[in-house]
């Protein structure tokens, strides 16, 4: 769908909501804790590699995984790293982005080459948090 | 600015890149323009250069809008959420999702939210992937990964120069000042944050 501008885009092609607005509901979620959607937010992280390919817990438990795959995408974005899912991380979680994953074999391609320092669930994560 | 892993980047020596758009796409000339300015972007600052050609198949990049599933193991997901990907130097592959509502003349000015994407801004930072570079956490840069709705941002800025610099060298003619970091183009959000 091509359009010379904004203004001409018909309404019937503006949706409602779109497919990440659902994370919204997810807001204060932390380790720990079970809610309707985490299974989805856990694909969306394992997308943009957060978490490991080999990461197959594709339940609603917030697990340490999953924290820490969210305190990764906050020091990505200059968030604040709590590993929550506050106000802040689900306004960047939601808004339209590159399909081309942040992570890529464990290493942040955002961050200067950094190691990831485990956050993306491989093999270091225990060296790491514990 | 980051790199892929192993920092894959166009053979040195290969600095005269051809691109193509897929047939099926039947694009206007229009669309097709704002493909050019955007290789522009990355000629202004390195010895590369890009060319159009009508041959799909030999071009060192090819361009093409999908939906959902398409074939490479990376589906779009309809309106908004992913926009489009690019693959690493030298795959030359730059997919864009053909659900989106694509605005092609950039003029965002004055006009209310809605789920467009100014298909300038995603061609410049996917052009960044053909090239070699990975995400920045750096906000202002081409290369940060969120491309919002609302907002034109088509500059390179000194973090996305001096990564492909790294990896190309400077172009000649590029006289190394300051870029211009012109005003994001935001729509009048009403208090919402700005998004890029």
């Amino acid at each position: 769908h091509f359009f010379p501008n904004i203004t001409s885009i018909p309404p019937s092609l503006i949706p409602n909501t779109t497919i990440w607005d659902a994370f919204n509901n997810l807001h204060g979620c932390q380790k720990g804790v079970k809610a309707k959607g985490l299974a989805k937010l856990k694909k969306y992280f394992q997308l943009f590699g957060y978490l490991n390919n080999s990461y197959d817990n594709f339940d609603d438990d917030f697990d340490e995984f999953l924290e820490f795959a969210v305190k990764t995408y906050q020091l990505n974005f200059n968030l604040n790293a709590t590993g929550e899912l506050d106000p802040s991380t689900l306004k960047h979680i939601v808004l339209p982005r590159c399909g081309n994953p942040d992570i890529v074999n464990g290493t942040s391609t955002m961050r200067s080459g950094k190691p990831s320092d485990g956050y993306s669930a491989n093999s270091t994560i225990h060296t790491v948090e514990h | 600015y980051t790199f892929f892993p192993n920092r894959p980047r166009w053979p040195p020596g290969r600095t005269q890149l051809t691109y193509a758009f897929l047939p099926d796409n039947q694009l206007s000339d229009n669309v097709r323009s704002v493909f050019s300015r955007a290789f522009e972007r990355w000629s202004e600052v390195t010895p590369l250069n890009f060319t159009e050609t009508t041959s799909f198949d030999r071009a060192d990049i090819r361009i093409g809008f999908f939906t959902g599933d398409h074939g490479d193991g990376e589906p779009f997901d309809g309106v908004l959420g992913t926009l489009a990907h690019a693959f690493s130097p030298p795959a030359g592959r730059f997919h864009l999702d053909g659900d989106e509502n694509w605005v092609i003349d950039g003029d965002f000015l004055n006009s209310s939210p809605a789920s467009a994407v100014d298909l300038e801004s995603v061609a410049v930072h996917e052009i960044g992937h053909l090239l070699g570079l990975g995400h920045s956490s750096v906000e202002g840069a081409i290369m940060y990964p969120t491309i919002s709705s609302g907002v034109r941002k088509v500059e390179l800025a000194n973090d996305d120069i001096t990564g492909i610099q790294e990896l190309y060298g400077a172009n000649p003619n590029y006289n190394g000042s300051e870029p211009t970091l012109t005003p994001r183009d935001e729509w009048d959000m009403s208090g919402a944050p700005p998004r890029m």
